[in-house]
């Protein structure tokens, strides 16, 4: 995950839908 | 009840295609056969209509470089034409990154995704993006164009191929694909079923835990196969032809990487948004 910083982002962020 | 479980999976897929991808099939095709109350789209069929339409893209514009323009009219021409078409293709990456965000927030919605390991998460995901980004394009296009800028454009085919090397060539392998594939007739909602496929492949270079990828994918693939059935009675062996569009998809996608990586060795003004480039590092 190390060199895949942004897609990593992406999948930890949590929707707007979640709150 | 296990029918009933594949069918809940369908109606839960296809409500968060809906809730995360905003040009539906449905909606493309309204406006490709002009059966929609919103306007006409704007068309692109050459580099005035290209700048003229530029106000409708979102377009992140470039840093324009000094370089000495050469006295001749038709060279300054070219350069324009040269910004013109970077910047063309700089609003297509940002667009695509866009799109890269809400299919994670996709992938993200299918029951068990979010349970797997992180690494294989990001791994599934990187190479499934591209897939699925070129699976949602197919319903904008048609054997003469396709629309962009969430349909409020269409680029005609003809104009895509006049653009200079590599960019003229970039865009025919997924116009031949589309057709092709849009000859299968597939709603949204078995879109949906196709997308959390493609992302749940097992097969994946680099994956550390396979077996849980597989039994989701499994779990979906029944989905899909029941979906078909009930959606397209009459469509012989269509869940096996659907099946089948993954392998040519693998080999557009590789072609699409070594098209950016040309680009990238010959595009003095290239720059690739970081997102995609996170993605296309070493990817086949």
């Amino acid at each position: 995950t190390e060199r895949h910083k942004i897609l990593h982002r992406l999948l930890q962020d949590s929707s707007p839908a979640d709150g | 009840p296990e029918a009933a479980d594949l069918r809940s999976l369908a109606k839960l897929l296809y409500e968060s295609y809906l809730k995360n991808f905003p040009l539906t099939k449905a909606k493309a095709r309204a406006i490709l056969s002009g059966k929609t109350s919103d306007n006409a789209p704007f068309v692109i069929h050459d580099m005035k209509s290209l700048l003229e339409g530029e106000q409708f893209i979102n377009c992140r514009q470039i840093p324009r470089q000094d370089h000495h323009r050469r006295p001749s009219v038709s060279s300054v021409q070219s350069d324009l034409q040269r910004e013109v078409e970077l910047r063309f293709f700089h609003s297509c990456q940002s667009r695509s990154a866009e799109a890269v965000s809400e299919v994670t927030e996709f992938a993200k919605s299918i029951p068990g995704f979010l349970n797997l390991d992180l690494n294989d998460q990001v791994t599934l995901l990187k190479y499934a993006v591209i897939e699925v980004l070129i699976i949602m394009m197919s319903p904008l296009m048609n054997k003469d164009g396709t629309l962009i800028s969430y349909g409020q454009i269409f680029m005609t085919r003809e104009f895509l191929k006049s653009l200079r090397k590599p960019f003229g060539e970039m865009m025919e392998p997924k116009f031949e694909f589309s057709v092709k594939f849009n000859m299968l007739e597939l709603d949204d909602s078995d879109m949906a079923l196709f997308l959390a496929v493609i992302i749940l492949s097992g097969d994946r270079p680099g994956l550390l835990n396979v077996k849980p990828i597989e039994d989701l994918q499994e779990n979906v693939l029944h989905s899909l196969e029941l979906h078909l059935k009930m959606n397209h009675p009459d469509s012989l062996h269509l869940f096996a032809k659907v099946l089948q569009k993954m392998t040519d998809l693998r080999q557009i996608v590789s072609d699409h990487v070594h098209f950016i990586h040309v680009l990238k060795e010959s595009e003095i003004n290239m720059c690739l948004h970081p997102l995609l480039q996170e993605i296309m590092k070493d990817l086949y």
